[in-house]
């Protein structure tokens, strides 16, 4: 170990073993991570012959698509070894295990953060139990298509028609222009061979708005996009390069009447219209994403963080003080600066994202009974969570660049790949300014009612208006 | 209210500052629609101020969560890491509250002597951190593997990694590229 290192890790005040078991959430969970960390990395997986910043962009998809294949296998297995729950290894793919195997990003990402858990929200129980086992043994690949090349955030602009035929109990899917081709999803291009797409739902002559539909793009054995299937990859990105983004486009396409996911509204074999008890339920797919997106950023920023403070314990530069050797740039107040709030900020976020977990989950309990009182508040929390701390955690990470110099902007500090990776989070689920003017919409609404009770993220509004007019 | 320099006191300011925005997005669409805009047009042309809202009532939430979450926190652990995360709490509430100066300086009643402490308690702060910042980064217990990072791996062995990585360009497995004898070679030598 470097010296220089060492002696800050002698010099340090507390106890580092106790706070990573509170990070954790306690020594037995520590010690799990670590055990499945030690699992997955005795297979040697993250190993790669050739770096892959050296590979094509055919290559990084290719090698990303082995991995991702590879990590799924050994998954699979150590779920019957141990007889452990799904949900145990799912961490596997995303958070910081997934990143350290497929560092660009991954094909199936998707798949397991947006299309098992839309099957989850959105289809009725026997859609379920014909989908989901299916989709988690990996017979079948699926993605989340939404966003159009000429819509994005606004979805009730989406173009997409889904058009309810009665006589041959079938929806007709259609890209009625190039703007309303789907555009994005990671796994789309090549790898995925089913999708939820979002369309508009016209049954009886009549446009529904838009609602979710289980549509297959490609030949279960063959691969081949199925006819009437526009599909392909969006090209080279800034960052996320494995992800495999893709567009999709769709020449009257034609799926059963049980391909719309049905657990909210309906469409009857008549082509009668049932409605959802709120149309709002729709965004829950969304909002999950938003709040696991929160606990993402938190890994890129402590990645980020470790690598620029370990560095600037090693690195020695310029002089202090008169007639000393050069110092480490540690010493440097504007170097402190620069990390320290770094380190503040991941424990600022992972608590934030701690706590706004146990909201989601206490307002999606109450929606199961009916009760959709706080799901606005919980919207405009998540969109303006999501938008302040992937900004703040691609600022973090650039910053953790800079302060490492010229050796933060070598691929192999992998703060480039980093930023990459959080910069992206800036745009997708949502681009930054559109969520921070929904919540905006929440609060001036917040204003207005506060003579009434509100809820208790802006219960200060009706405090201030209540000080204003006394 | 009088302006509160301890970290329940920033907090509260951000709470005031918050809704000081959304009052006054609220009034300048009021104005807008009374001088003949549309509600829409009105919420157009006052979006720049209502994003500001919203990020200032995200900060709020943000910092009073964190306050909260770790004085619960802190509670079962041990004296010197109770004193750290108190420390890392009030470097985040302070150094946001001196990047909010001009918004803090409108909406509550903080004074220059008042901005002039936070100055101080800050850099007081990461001189008191600054110790522990190998220790803080350490307990995220992020493995080599994982970081696949030259300057950040645990033994700090950065200046031989990153040589050990540039000795992986494929630009590095000859003594001499052929593009030198295809394009270079002639030009230097007058052949082209």
């Amino acid at each position: 170990v470097n010296p220089d290192l060492q002696k800050e890790r002698d010099n340090c005040t507390f106890n580092v073993t106790e706070l990573t078991n509170l990070i954790d959430g306690g020594p037995q969970k520590t010690e799990e991570r670590k055990k499945r960390e030690e699992m997955v990395f005795k297979e040697g997986i993250h190993i790669d012959e050739v770096p892959s910043d050296y590979l094509s962009h055919k290559e990084k998809y290719e090698l990303a698509v082995k991995k991702a294949c590879m990590l799924f296998k050994m998954m699979r297995r150590l779920q019957e070894e141990e007889n452990a729950g799904m949900e145990n290894y799912m961490a596997l793919l995303g958070g910081n295990l997934g990143s350290a195997i497929l560092g660009d990003g991954s094909p199936l990402t998707l798949h397991y953060v947006m299309f098992i858990p839309t099957l989850m929200g959105q289809a009725t129980v026997e859609q379920q139990a014909y989908w989901i086992g299916r989709a988690f043994n990996l017979s079948i690949i699926g993605t989340y298509a939404q966003t159009e090349l000429g819509h994005g955030t606004f979805i009730r602009g989406l173009e997409t028609t889904a058009t309810y035929d009665a006589a041959t109990k079938q929806f007709v899917l259609h890209s009625p222009t190039l703007t309303a081709y789907k555009w994005w999803p990671g796994g789309l291009a090549h790898t995925a061979n089913y999708c939820v797409v979002m369309a508009q739902l016209y049954t009886q002559g009549k446009c529904h708005g838009i609602h979710p539909f289980i549509v297959q793009l490609r030949d279960e054995e063959t691969h081949m996009p199925l006819p009437g299937i526009k599909v392909g990859e969006i090209g080279a990105k800034l960052g996320m390069n494995g992800t495999n983004n893709g567009f999709l486009g769709f020449d009257n396409v034609r799926i059963p009447r049980e391909h719309m996911l049905m657990k909210n509204s309906k469409v009857l074999e008549d082509g009668t219209y049932v409605n959802a008890p709120s149309s709002k339920l729709t965004y829950g797919t969304m909002m999950f994403v938003r709040v696991m997106l929160v606990h993402d950023v938190c890994n890129y920023m402590a990645k980020a963080v470790t690598i620029a403070t370990r560095y600037s314990a090693v690195r020695r530069q310029s002089q202090l003080r008169p007639n000393e050797p050069e110092p480490q740039i540690l010493e440097y107040v504007t170097q402190q600066h620069k990390l320290l709030i770094g380190i503040s900020s991941v424990h600022a976020f992972r608590l934030c994202a701690a706590w706004l977990w146990d909201m989601y989950n206490n307002v999606t309990a109450e929606l199961e009974t009916g009760d959709l009182e706080r799901l606005p508040e919980l919207h405009a929390l998540s969109c303006c969570l999501k938008a302040i701390t992937t900004s703040d955690a691609a600022a973090c990470v650039e910053r953790c660049r800079l302060s490492c110099g010229g050796h933060g902007y070598m691929l192999s500090s992998n703060l480039p790949l980093t930023y990459g990776l959080v910069t992206a989070a800036c745009t997708y689920e949502g681009e930054n300014t559109v969520m921070l003017l929904q919540t905006a919409r929440y609060l001036v609404k917040a204003w207005r009612t506060a003579a009434h009770a509100l809820p208790p993220t802006v219960s200060y509004v009706g405090l201030a208006r209540t000080g204003r007019r006394s | 209210p009088p302006w509160d320099n301890s970290l329940q006191g920033i907090i509260s300011g951000f709470h005031t500052l918050a809704a000081g925005k959304i009052g006054l997005c609220v009034s300048q669409i009021e104005k807008r629609q009374a001088s003949g805009m549309s509600y829409e047009d009105a919420w157009n042309m006052t979006s720049v101020q209502l994003t500001a809202a919203s990020e200032a009532h995200c900060r709020a939430i943000i910092l009073s969560s964190y306050y909260t979450e770790t004085e619960k926190m802190s509670r079962g652990v041990s004296a010197p890491l109770r004193l750290v995360l108190t420390q890392l709490v009030e470097l985040y509430v302070v150094y946001w509250a001196l990047q909010c100066l001009g918004d803090l300086l409108r909406f509550t009643s903080i004074s220059e002597r008042n901005i002039e402490e936070l100055q101080n308690w800050y850099e007081d702060l990461l001189v008191k951190l600054r110790p522990n910042a190998v220790g803080l980064v350490d307990a995220f217990d992020i493995r080599d593997e994982i970081l696949r990072s030259a300057l950040g791996a645990y033994d700090g062995r950065a200046y031989e990694r990153l040589m050990e990585e540039a000795m992986k360009s494929p630009l590095n497995k000859e003594p001499v590229n052929e593009s030198f004898h295809k394009y270079l070679k002639p030009f230097m030598q007058g052949k082209l």
